[in-house]
């Protein structure tokens, strides 16, 4: 029993009971092992305009146990996981829907007079990228990106050699090797990179403590009501072989950023007989 | 046209670079906010307008409820009992996607148009979320239904009171052994608890 597996008839994904997180995806004639964790940046300098760690001080992983708790229906299956008292996912899988959906919960983000927080979400494969990845250009073409380079110039990472690799993922964020796919798509627009081979990462959240004196003026320290923000959302991975991904992540991407408009209304008589 | 002018006009101010990216004050911010509800609100109106004269409900109140993507309906919390489920499609082809309605834990039936049912379950929502002390909502559940939609769709939620018609609601599960299918009918709720959650202390200044 060192692991729970749930599934639908598309997709089977593994939960590895020790960690709580998820192990294993398989779908559309693909297996490939994810470890999809949280973690956290400290920094002090960071701003509304600038992704800036501290330099002294590592990526922070969730390592406790994530509780979960699973339900299992005929539609729908769903995995909800506690990974510390601020940060909860749901994990998703719809029966016919060939993707996973992640359902972010994280905030009030803890800080202090010295430490901001940062809050991305990284998936860990095999998948032997070599140092490629891609972004989209506000939701139109894929760019290539290369780890620690630029197409144009020579860049200095010495200092930043995180947010240097960082870009804007508007719809989506992949890396591939000869056989695999993998690809994340957002419902918002985030930082997202690939600081190791296989691995994807996005910031979903940050609570900020300083300006960093480009222009706005204020900490980003959004609040509601005067209390600090706690934000929700989802990110959804399609994995695939190379050669059939872009057309699902393409479809898939219209109907995440283009869903129904829902309305309601009570049923009255009329609306009964005109059924 | 008044209120699409004025929704244009806000989409005008929030193609600032500010609004764009998040680098707005926090004043500005609840003011966009402000407008853009605004916005949205007049054009829900235009959009009333044009669903009573398209579908076969001229009386409808075709309600948007905003704060769906926290599992918040204002029309639905206290009843989903005979609402009828309006969806829009704006892609440009026939799409199947699934829609997840806030309801009380309730048994319901779904169906379509032609009167058809439709396959639905109810789901617990995350207790983290019910857990958030902004959710002025205290709806614990959420109603899923998959729709298929050409242009415009409405499909229709009735509440149901026994136990045998939330049976019949339910699609049967495929490749299931008939042990397996005796030992879920023994379940009192629709889904089963496979792996319980340690309570997580939480405390009043979060």
């Amino acid at each position: 029993d060192s692991e729970t597996v749930v599934q639908t008839s598309q997709i089977k994904l593994v939960i590895d009971n020790n960690t709580g997180r998820l192990k294993t995806v398989e779908m559309n004639g693909v297996s490939e092992s994810v470890d999809q964790n949280f973690a956290i940046y400290e920094t002090y300098e960071s701003g509304a305009y600038v992704f800036r760690q501290k330099e002294d001080v590592d990526l922070k992983f969730l390592e406790d146990k994530v509780e979960f708790t699973v339900y299992d229906g005929s539609l729908v299956k769903e995995v909800h996981q506690q990974f510390n008292e601020w940060i909860s996912q749901v994990i998703r899988i719809y029966e016919g829907v060939n993707r996973v959906e992640f359902e972010w919960l994280i905030g009030p983000i803890p800080t202090d007079e010295d430490t901001a927080r940062e809050i991305v979400t990284i998936f860990d494969s095999g998948i032997s990228s070599k140092g490629v990845f891609y972004t989209d250009s506000n939701g139109r073409e894929l760019i290539k990106r290369v780890k620690d380079e630029r197409e144009d110039f020579n860049p200095d990472l010495g200092r930043q050699p995180i947010s240097g690799n960082y870009y804007p993922v508007v719809s989506r964020i992949a890396l591939q090797d000869s056989n695999k796919r993998i690809a994340l798509l957002n419902d918002r627009a985030q930082g997202g990179t690939s600081m190791k081979d296989g691995q994807l990462e996005l910031m979903l959240h940050r609570r900020l403590i300083r300006d960093d004196g480009y222009g706005v003026g204020e900490a980003l320290n959004e609040q509601k009501y005067d209390k600090p923000l706690i934000a929700r959302g989802k990110v959804y991975l399609i994995l695939n072989s190379v050669e059939e991904s872009t057309k699902v992540e393409r479809v898939a991407e219209k109907e995440i950023l283009l869903p129904f408009s829902v309305f309601f209304s009570k049923a009255s008589s009329q609306s009964q007989s005109a059924v | 046209k008044e209120d699409l002018d004025y929704l244009r006009q806000i989409m005008g101010v929030m193609q600032h670079h500010d609004a764009i990216t998040g680098t707005e004050k926090q004043a500005v911010s609840n003011d966009y906010d402000r407008l853009l509800y605004d916005g949205i609100i007049g054009g829900a109106s235009n959009a009333r307008d044009a669903l009573r004269v398209l579908t076969n409900l001229p009386e409808g109140e075709f309600e948007s409820c905003l704060q769906l993507n926290i599992s918040e309906c204002a029309f639905t919390k206290d009843s989903a009992d005979n609402v009828v489920v309006t969806l829009f499609n704006p892609l440009a082809h026939t799409s199947s996607q699934y829609v997840r309605v806030p309801v009380k834990e309730e048994s319901y039936q779904v169906t379509d148009e032609k009167g058809r049912v439709v396959a639905s379950e109810v789901v617990p929502v995350a207790w983290q979320v019910l857990a958030l002390e902004y959710r002025e909502n205290n709806t614990q559940h959420e109603l899923v239904f998959k729709a298929s939609v050409d242009k415009i769709a409405s499909y229709f939620i009735k509440k149901v009171e026994t136990r045998e018609n939330k049976e019949i609601v339910l699609p049967k599960p495929a490749k299931k052994s008939v042990k397996e299918t005796e030992k879920n009918l023994e379940v009192p709720k629709r889904f089963k608890k496979v792996h319980s959650m340690k309570k997580v202390e939480t405390h009043a200044d979060d």
